[in-house]
Parts: structure tokens; sequence; C-alpha cells
């Protein structure tokens, strides 16, 4: 894992975070839930919860669908290619190519080489990464973590691996009831301006 | 566009190697010292992903700078770090990705920015 320069990250007294949807898109209930699932992923390992909110304009995270120039100086580039990108915390912009073919169902796809010959993407595992720079994770070379930065033709990848679930408990700490592999507190933890651990 | 299951894409959307950077295939083989319609192209995308610092122009000389991208990017995908833009290599490319950088000013994490494995650690300890 790693995390990007400086370790920017959420701050200790905001473990509460709000997202929402660019009205613009009027995504359906169906889409909204798979982006709830890919959020979910990352609450069920640290001390953060991620709750759907009306207002746009004062979500701590932007989720937008965007195609080619919108205006933060990356412009998406038309069907795959680069699927979505996320900006480091507190920033919050979570944009994805609106140009792409997502495809939504949660079910295993690499089931035979159909999916690989399409020109569509498995939207939750875009969902799952794209969190992980929301919360300050960098890429990862560690091939079936979610931080990997390629997404191979016919792969659908949203269980968080070890080296994911490291590196974001080393930004927040553990998720008290999270029963997998644990984490040892970290400067980030321990090194609050009072003194006091805020998680875990 | 999107599609609640794989069995509701049309067969429309049944274009294999339809990806942004396909064209960047007939790089296969290309090497130090090559001159090669495209190879600016692959510059661009390197330099996109913080593989190349510079952002004057590129052009179509496999340099040292693009050597070095090349490695870099390899290492950083568990690649054989061969320098040459060989098949494998070619083949991870093309792949649809994040956005994002691998390498953000000049500095990365990924295999690239750690030590190799193996390499011995010093420890020092209280006298």
């Amino acid at each position: 894992y790693s995390f990007f320069p400086g370790r920017p990250r959420w701050p200790a007294s905001k473990t509460d975070l709000t997202y929402a949807f660019l009205p613009a898109n009027s995504l359906t209930d169906t889409i909204k839930s798979v982006f709830s699932r890919a959020f979910d992923r990352w609450s069920e390992v640290t001390p953060l919860t991620f709750t759907e909110t009306a207002s746009f304009q004062s979500a701590d995270i932007k989720v937008g669908f965007f195609a080619g120039d919108h205006n933060d100086g990356e412009p998406f580039d038309g069907p795959m290619g680069t699927l979505a990108h996320a900006f480091s915390p507190p920033a919050g912009h979570f944009h994805l190519d609106g140009e792409e073919n997502w495809v939504i169902d949660g079910v295993p796809i690499d089931d035979g080489n159909f999916f690989s010959t399409l020109s569509a993407v498995d939207l939750e595992s875009v969902a799952v990464h794209e969190i992980g720079h929301l919360l300050g994770l960098g890429h990862s070379s560690v091939e079936d973590s979610i931080m990997y930065p390629t997404l191979g033709a016919g792969t659908r990848r949203v269980e968080l691996a070890n080296d994911d679930i490291q590196g974001v408990q080393e930004l927040y700490g553990s998720n008290p009831n999270f029963t997998g592999p644990s984490t040892t507190l970290t400067p980030s933890q321990e090194n609050d301006t009072n003194g006091t651990p805020k998680f875990g | 566009h999107f599609f609640p299951n794989i069995s509701s894409i049309p067969p429309s959307l049944l274009k294999p190697n339809a990806t942004a950077w396909a064209a960047f295939q007939k790089l296969l083989g290309c090497h130090s010292g090559q001159k090669v319609d495209g190879l600016a192209k692959i510059k661009k995308y390197f330099h996109y992903f913080g593989y190349v610092n510079s952002s004057g122009n590129f052009t179509d000389d496999f340099d040292d700078i693009l050597e070095y991208a090349i490695k870099t990017y390899q290492q950083n995908f568990n690649l054989n770090t061969t320098g040459v833009l060989d098949g494998p290599t070619i083949q991870h490319i093309i792949k649809p990705r994040c956005g994002n950088a691998d390498i953000v000013n000049g500095t990365s994490t990924m295999n690239s920015g750690k030590p190799p494995a193996g390499t011995p650690t010093m420890h020092t300890v209280a006298h």
C-alpha cells in the first residue's frame, strides 16, 4: 500500500463522512446502492462511516459522472483508458468517466471470456478503488489489492485485500467490530493533537 | 451508460482491443535507440501517470528518459524490468485503469519507491 505525499487523511474529529451524487446525473437507486456497498467495504475495517446526503454542495464526498474535460485539469478520454479518478483527503472529489459502459450487477463476471471482450467495466470494482484514494491511499503494487491501478478485462475486484486493510488502518485505525487481521496502532493515531487515541 | 448485468450488454459492444491505448500495440518490441512513430504518445502516457517529469515536447525517439520510465513502470507492476516495450508490458499498458498517477511529484511508494526485496536494513541499538 502507499499514501499520497504528506499522508493526507480526514481529520481525526471527522469519522462520519457524508457523500452525495451530482444531481445532474439523476442516478437510480440501484446505481446508488453500488456505491453504498463500496463505501461499506471500507467502513467495515475502519471507524469511518459513510452516509448519503441529498445536499451535494455540503457533502464531504461528491460523486459525479463526467465526460471529457470537466474542469479539474484531468479530462476523461472516452470509453476505456482512464475510468475514474479521485482526490486525496479532504478534497472529496470522486469523478467517473461518463462515457464508459458500466455494469452495475454484483454477480461474478469472470465466468469465461465473454465479458473480457466487452468495452464495459464493473462499477463497484472502480468505486471501491476510488474510495481508497478519497481516504488517502495511493496505488499499490500488490496485484490482488483493491488499490492496484489497472482493472483487467473481465475482472471484478471488490474485496479488500490485507494490503488495503493494513494501509487504511495505518491512517485511521481499525473498526472495533472488525474481526480480520489486526494491525498495530500507528503514529497518526497515537500523536493526535490532544494526545488521545481517536480510533480503536 | 449503465447495464444491469452482463447479459444485458448488447453484442454491438463486443469490441476486442477497443481501448483508448490499443494503438500502443504497434510499438511492441521497441527499445532504446530507435525512432518510431507513436513513441511520443506513449511518453505522454507515462507523463500522465507520473513516470516522466518533463512536460516538454515529446519526440518519437526511444531515449534514456523513456527507458527509465518503462523500467520504473515494469517494477511497479511486477513485470520483468527490461526497459523494452515487450509483450507483457504493452499488454499491461493498454489495460483500462484509474486516472490517478502512480508517481506523484516524483515520489512513489509502489515497488519503484521501495528498496529491492532482500536488501539488508541496518538496525541500531542503544549502547
